[in-house]
């Protein structure tokens, strides 16, 4: 099972995860007791890159309206941060003395730092991008309580123009998303929904139609049609409901099982 | 297209990469 929830996050973190964790192993098994190399200009370069992403980490942070996002950012960018100036520390140590062990212990802490601030940084970002998919689902589930007010074609054509922008905007970004996640289970249930969705969406508006038609000439069946766009409407939002419950899912233990 | 924050999060952990194979005297050559 993938440890990593999307394939960007994967791509990201997975080669260095592995490198810090040979790392670890080496360091505890002291079989690292050889002088270590000068390592300033590798250091320099890390600190470069986390400098340039404090940086962009605050202008998120600064121009977001995502309260959460600007709550979880900090502290991985802290984290971050004090992991880069723990390098700079041990790399100076080493300078000095080649076999010093506390810089050495620093110089893996530090580098256990970068990977864990770097992956709750980009947590805390992919969190705050998926939350912007589920405000979307949100306003077309919203949209789609509309239907039981809706009783001229006047009014049916205003909905469909209104709606299908909307649906449109997040059955992309479900799918979007779909591509992105590692969990095949996951990806399996966004599908499924986007591909129910497809089909209950005209069988929606139809069933609106025939309320309409049957309610203006004053038909006894106009109750059934009524019942029949009810369970439609209610079928459509049983879907979101489960796509917005999925893409909450940031591990494939968490509910795998419908 | 990704977002400045992934280019700048992927930049981090190539560097991270690389100084830990500099650590285990792996790489720069």
């Amino acid at each position: 099972m993938p440890v990593f929830h999307t394939k960007t996050i994967e791509s990201i973190l997975e080669p260095v995860a592995q490198q810090v964790s040979r790392l670890v192993i080496l360091h505890e098994e002291a079989e690292d007791g050889n002088a270590m190399p000068d390592l300033s200009q590798s250091v320099a370069t890390v600190k470069h890159a986390v400098d340039n992403l404090i940086q962009i980490g605050y202008e998120t942070v600064n121009t977001s309206d995502d309260s959460i996002l600007k709550q979880d950012m900090p502290p991985a960018l802290q984290r971050v941060e004090e992991a880069a100036t723990s390098l700079l520390e041990a790399s100076n140590m080493l300078k000095e003395d080649p076999f010093f062990a506390p810089a050495r212990k620093k110089l893996i802490n530090g580098s256990r730092g970068i990977l864990q601030g770097t992956s709750a940084l980009l947590l805390a970002f992919d969190e705050s991008e998926v939350r912007k998919i589920i405000a979307q689902c949100r306003r077309v589930l919203e949209y789609i309580g509309i239907t039981e007010v809706i009783e001229s074609m006047d009014d049916l054509v205003t909905f469909v123009k209104n709606i299908s922008p909307g649906l449109t905007r997040m059955t992309k970004q479900v799918d979007d998303r779909e591509k992105e996640l590692t969990h095949q289970v996951h990806k399996d249930i966004l599908l499924r929904c986007l591909e129910e969705i497809k089909v209950l969406t005209p069988v929606l508006i139809s069933g609106i139609k025939t309320y309409i038609q049957l309610l203006s000439s004053n038909s006894p069946s106009s109750a059934d049609a009524k019942n029949n766009r009810d369970h439609t409407c209610k079928a459509l939002g049983v879907e979101i409901e489960e796509i917005i419950r999925v893409l909450q899912l940031t591990s494939a233990g968490e509910d795998d099982i419908e | 297209d990704a977002p400045e924050m992934v280019r700048q999060a992927r930049s981090v952990a190539q560097a991270s990469s690389t100084l830990v194979s500099a650590i285990k005297g792996e790489a720069m050559e």
